[in-house]
């Protein structure tokens, strides 16, 4: 009855809301955690204590170089056709603006196709992005490619819509990346309802201008850690089942939701199968991952670490897609597994979280499922976790200890068994 | 490709939903 005992303690027994206000004890003493920050080191610091006081195995920091990027003081003011101060937030990695800042005509588009075909009139202005939101892995790329496509045809900086389907004129940022032999030019995304308004002025025939001033900076890597903490296997010790959630974050808000729930149900996930006095056959190891924001950076170094023993690692999981009430598991893996996740899945009948869907994924985890590890994460309301996704809105207020409670036991029923059951998952 | 000679074609599909039922 080792499913109904996991279920029982998190979601019934006193371990419930206990993820919940681990998380909140961490965020609201540190805030967001980006990379390079001295904020980010001492919430792993932090981690790294817990872990130890709650009797996990093996608790250590593998060190890694990430990248440091700070926002310093931005400002975007519409000077034509009215004065407007507009909410911005510069994207990861930008450069910044010369001091007096960069003062320009704006030209609005609202895909790359209608930027090429206008090129000729984007020289020397600052170029909007208007894009409709399709869905976020599609839309993204304007967030990531507009400062480059924007700059091969002669634009000053690049202002983009900020990718989500829902806005309260709240900014969202995130990475964006340059290209070799392509100017760099400052970049930062507006809220959608700017972007909207902008778009029905040009439409008129209105002209724009904006003065846009950005303090951004990028310094030499960083030093930084992943966090790691296991339960040591009684019989396969050296095969692994990795429970993960990434301890970085954006500067903004509190960074509770992307992606402090994940990394905090994945050391839940540990604690409960230690508070029950269980240890599967094979070690579950809890890795905190640093710079996931910047694309996998702190994910990338332990692949290449640890990528030597590839075929012991049974299961790879991240929760990087939200804690709120799951819907079920995304897999990734051969069908011989998917049908042995199938019954994994019916053991959390209890709680009627049985569904297996396809597209386990995750930033951090990627590296191993490209590679051929079945991979696994949980799949929520992404309409809502992409409202507060990179915003300011990312705070403790977005999470709910229920539904944190439901989720730890997911990750802890599907991390457990499968580290425990005498067969590795197959591979394709 | 595991070291234990613990894999799956060892053992069928059934005995593993056995297995996995015995969690319940």
């Amino acid at each position: 009855d080792v499913a109904k005992s996991i279920i029982k303690l998190a979601v019934y027994g006193k371990a419930q809301n206990r993820s919940y206000e681990r998380l909140a004890l961490l965020v609201d003493t540190i805030g967001p955690r980006p990379s390079g920050s001295k904020s980010l080191e001492k919430a792993i610091q932090i981690m790294y204590q817990n872990l130890q006081q709650d009797g996990l195995e093996n608790v250590h920091l593998e060190p890694v170089k990430v990248p440091h990027w700070e926002r310093g003081v931005e400002s975007a003011v519409m000077l034509e056709p009215r004065f407007h101060n507009m909410a911005i937030l510069g994207l990861g990695s930008s450069i910044g603006t010369p001091p007096e800042g960069i003062t320009a005509e704006v030209l609005v588009v609202t895909s790359f196709e209608e930027l090429q075909r206008r090129a000729p009139e984007a020289r020397g202005k600052i170029v909007v992005y208007n894009q409709p939101y399709v869905n976020y892995s599609t839309t993204v790329q304007y967030r990531v490619r507009g400062a480059v496509e924007a700059a091969k045809v002669g634009a000053l900086a690049s202002l983009i819509r900020s990718v989500t389907s829902l806005s309260i004129y709240s900014p969202h940022t995130g990475i964006q990346e340059y290209q070799v032999g392509v100017a760099k030019i400052p970049t930062a995304c507006i809220t959608v309802e700017d972007a909207e308004m902008m778009s029905r002025m040009a439409s008129r025939g209105t002209k724009i201008v904006i003065q846009l001033k950005m303090g951004a900076k990028n310094y030499p890597e960083a030093e930084s850690y992943n966090t790691v903490a296991e339960i040591i296997g009684s019989k396969y010790p050296e095969q692994v089942v990795l429970v993960s959630g990434h301890l970085d974050s954006w500067d903004v808000g509190q960074g509770a939701m992307d992606d402090g729930g994940g990394a905090f149900i994945s050391w839940e996930a540990l604690s409960l199968i230690k508070d029950l006095g269980l240890r599967p056959k094979r070690t579950l190891r809890l890795v905190l991952w640093t710079a996931e924001e910047q694309g996998g950076v702190g994910a990338f170094q332990y692949y290449q670490l640890h990528k030597e023993a590839i075929s012991n690692y049974s299961l790879v999981m991240e929760s990087d897609s939200g804690t709120f009430l799951p819907y079920g598991l995304q897999f990734t893996g051969s069908d011989k597994a998917r049908t042995i996740m199938k019954e994994v899945m019916n053991l959390l009948q209890p709680i009627n979280i049985t569904r297996l869907f396809r597209g386990g994924e995750g930033t951090d985890i990627n590296y191993w499922i490209q590679a051929g590890v079945p991979g696994a994460s949980l799949l929520d309301d992404l309409n809502k976790y992409f409202s507060f996704h990179h915003s300011h809105g990312d705070t403790m207020s977005v999470m709910d200890p229920k539904e944190m409670n439901v989720a730890s036991a997911v990750w802890a029923v599907v991390s457990y068994v499968v580290a425990d059951m005498e067969a590795m998952l197959p591979r394709s | 490709n595991t070291i234990h000679g613990n894999d799956v074609s060892q053992r069928t599909l059934e005995d593993i939903k056995e297995e996995i039922s015995s969690y319940e």
